[in-house]
């Protein structure tokens, strides 16, 4: 199995390279890509080696062609679908955060509890009712969720997606949820992110 | 040298330790522990090595001597004063965001380059020009910069918090910034997140 942290790195090398060749860039060698994500060449060739041979000794990555690849082995060649649960401020502030659809996710569907809110449209989409969760998963092929309601209710939100057949989940309230194997958690956390730094500077 | 992933797994072991002690619990094991982050106790017991013995051989850790030494080692038994730049929408929000307050992140400063938001109040913050930047960090002893600008501006951003002499960056936009040996940065990205998942579920 590949590591986690492996494959928490991979999408930073494909924006990478993305980067480089809308540029105009063919080829690049593991010391460019190194010194522009401040990693060591050789840290970036054992992550590649996980998955196969890039590249040619001495003459490094067709960008393209590696890209392709990395993009083909994280599942990024094709769009998904996704579910808000929450629609109060974050929520809000999610569904029109422009970065997610040029990257393939499309946020089909948005839950709240609150009746005042269900109905409501927001960015173009009609907010139902979360008792209306699991077939409105199916309907959309909904694979990811994101949960953006407060702390008390983030475990039961993300044991009903779980329910409806979600593995995909991205979670903002601060907490550790418990999952079942098979499902994924990121969290973000921005206080928790915090937290890990001022070991550094205290 | 500690890793990093060890680094980033502490505040979650502070977290879960706080519950606990705020639901009138005294001791845990590290089964328990293990069990509420989804982790092996053996994990947790080599975490919790790099800095010293804990708890008692069969015993388990006494909850509240245990998160205060997690905190001093993890420099989060006093405050901290951060910055935030780019007051846009996504500025906006994170300066009311209630969160960083009550982890003992103080929000003091707010800066944007757009002179028809400098002068304005936010959230009980006067947003200065970015060009005070240094003196503000000076006058408001600022360790912890947050950056919500857009992607284009966010590496000069950055390299005017670190010449300000800033050495820990919370990074909203979306990509890898280059700072100097001492400086960390933690990103915030959504997106980002998402693509370490669909590899998982593709
Ligand atoms: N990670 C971050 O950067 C960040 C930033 C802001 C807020 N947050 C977190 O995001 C969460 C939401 O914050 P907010 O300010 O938007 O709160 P909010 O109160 O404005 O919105 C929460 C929404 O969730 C809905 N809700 C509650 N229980 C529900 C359920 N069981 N099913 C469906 N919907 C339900 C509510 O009706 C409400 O509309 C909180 O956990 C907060 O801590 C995180
Ligand atoms: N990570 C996330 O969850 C998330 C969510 C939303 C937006 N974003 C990112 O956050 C950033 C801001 O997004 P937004 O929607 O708030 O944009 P915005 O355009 O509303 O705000 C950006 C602000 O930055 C200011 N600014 C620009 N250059 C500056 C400089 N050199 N110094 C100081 N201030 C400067 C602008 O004047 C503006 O007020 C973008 O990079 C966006 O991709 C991230």
């Amino acid at each position: 199995a590949v590591p986690e942290v492996v494959i928490q790195r991979l999408p930073l090398y494909v924006r990478v390279l993305t980067q480089f060749s809308s540029s105009g860039e063919e080829v690049i060698s593991s010391e460019q890509l190194g010194t522009r994500l401040q990693m060591t060449p050789a840290q970036i060739r054992k992550d590649l080696s996980y998955f196969g041979r890039f590249g040619k000794q001495g003459r490094g990555y067709n960008i393209s062609i590696l890209e392709g690849k990395l993009r083909t082995i994280l599942g990024l060649d094709r769009t998904w679908n996704a579910a808000v649960v929450g629609m109060g401020r974050l929520g809000r502030a999610v569904v029109s955060y422009p970065g997610f659809a040029p990257e393939g996710f499309n946020i089909l569907a948005a839950f709240d509890a609150n009746e005042e809110i269900v109905g409501q449209s927001i960015s173009g989409l009609k907010v139902e009712s979360i008792s209306k969760l699991t077939q409105s998963v199916k309907d959309h092929d909904i694979k990811i969720g994101i949960v953006t309601v407060p702390i008390d209710h983030a475990q039961e939100v993300i044991d009903a997606l779980v329910e409806a057949g979600i593995r995909s989940i991205l979670n903002y309230a601060p907490l550790s949820p418990q999952v079942p194997e098979g499902v994924t958690v990121r969290g973000i956390d921005p206080v928790l992110s915090l937290q890990s730094m001022t070991y550094y500077i205290k």
